[in-house]
C-alpha cells in the first residue's frame, strides 16, 4: 500500500520511472490560466503582464515554502484552442489563437526560464485537427500540452450549453503518441500532459490511458466551490481512476474560501500541478 | 531557455 510519502510518486504501481529532465516529481507545477485577450477566463489575462507574472512568483514561493522538499516551477497555461458559442468559418465552434498572441506569452515564459502550457478546447473540432497547429511550439524544451474535455464536444452539440463534453482514453493517447514523438524527434525533455476532469462521464475509459516515459500526464481537478466538494470531486472524479499524476485547480473568484496551500497539501496523493485560474 | 525553478530559501 501507497505511504504518504509516495505520495508525489502517486499513484500507479508500474507507472514509468521519470527520464532525466522531467519536471515532476522533482518539482511541482504552479501554473496561471487564462487568456490575454479575456480578463474572464482567468487570471492569466486577468491583470496587466508585469502583475501578473509578479504575483505568479509570488504564489510559487507560497508553494515552495509550503511543501520545502520541492522546487516550484511556474508555469503560464494559456487557453490556445478557445471554444466558442458561435460556429465560426470553420464551423467548429472553436477558435484558434493567433502566432502572435501564442509568441506573447511564450516571451514571457522564455524570458522568466518558466514553463508554457497549450490548452485545447475543441469546440465541435478534435484533438487530433488540432494538434498539428501547435506542434512548432511543442518543439520548443519549455511548452507543454493541455487537453479539456468540458469542451470537447460529441454529437453536434455545441459548447456553452446544457450539454458538457466529453473525452475518451483513445483521444488522450494521441496526445501522448504525439508528445513522445515530438520528444523523440527532437531529443527533448519529457512533455507534460494535462488533462482536466470534474466529473466522472468527462473523462472515458481513463484506465486505458498508455503512459510513456516520455509523457507525464496530470488528471488535474477542477472542479470549483467549497474545500469540502473540491476534496468530494478529487476522491470520486480523480483518485478513483489513477493515471500518474494529480492536479488541483484553485479558482480566485469561485472557490469560496480559496484554499492555501498547506491546505491543499493536505489531500491524498498531494497534487504535483497546481493552477490558479 | 533554462529552467528556472523557484526554491524555498533555506531556513
Amino acid at each position: 500500500p501507497l505511504t504518504p510519502a509516495d505520495s508525489a510518486r502517486w499513484p500507479v504501481p508500474g507507472a514509468p520511472e521519470p527520464l532525466p529532465g522531467a519536471v515532476m516529481p522533482e518539482s511541482r507545477i504552479v501554473a496561471f490560466y487564462g487568456n490575454p485577450l479575456s480578463k474572464r477566463m482567468g487570471i492569466l489575462g486577468q491583470i496587466d503582464p508585469d502583475s501578473m507574472l509578479k504575483k505568479l512568483e509570488d504564489t510559487a514561493m507560497e508553494w515552495a515554502k509550503a511543501d520545502p522538499e520541492r522546487k516550484v516551477m511556474p508555469a503560464l497555461h494559456l487557453i490556445a484552442v478557445v471554444a466558442q458559442g458561435y460556429p465560426g468559418p470553420a464551423k467548429k465552434y472553436r477558435l484558434r489563437m493567433t502566432d502572435s498572441l501564442i509568441e506573447r506569452v511564450a516571451g514571457w515564459a522564455e524570458e522568466k526560464g518558466w514553463l508554457l502550457f497549450l490548452d485545447i478546447q475543441p469546440g465541435l473540432s478534435t484533438v487530433e485537427e488540432e494538434i498539428p497547429h501547435l506542434v512548432k511550439y511543442l518543439t520548443r524544451p519549455y511548452v507543454h500540452l493541455a487537453l479539456d474535455p468540458e469542451f470537447a464536444m460529441k454529437d453536434g452539440k455545441k459548447p456553452g450549453t446544457d450539454w458538457m463534453g466529453r473525452m475518451d482514453a483513445v483521444e488522450v493517447n494521441h496526445a501522448i503518441n504525439q508528445l513522445a514523438k515530438i520528444v523523440e524527434e527532437h531529443q527533448l525533455p519529457p512533455k507534460v500532459l494535462v488533462v482536466h476532469r470534474f466529473t466522472r462521464n468527462m473523462l472515458t475509459n481513463a484506465s486505458q490511458i498508455r503512459l510513456d516515459p516520455r509523457v507525464q500526464v496530470v488528471i488535474d481537478m477542477d472542479g470549483y466551490g467549497a474545500p469540502s466538494g473540491k476534496k468530494a470531486a478529487y476522491k470520486w472524479f480523480v483518485v478513483q481512476y489513477p493515471v500518474q499524476y494529480t492536479g488541483w485547480k484553485l479558482f480566485y473568484k469561485n472557490d469560496k474560501p480559496l484554499m492555501t496551500p498547506r491546505q491543499v497539501l493536505e489531500v491524498y496523493p498531494k497534487p504535483m500541478y497546481i493552477q490558479y485560474q | 531557455w533554462r529552467p528556472r525553478p523557484i526554491q524555498a530559501p533555506l531556513p
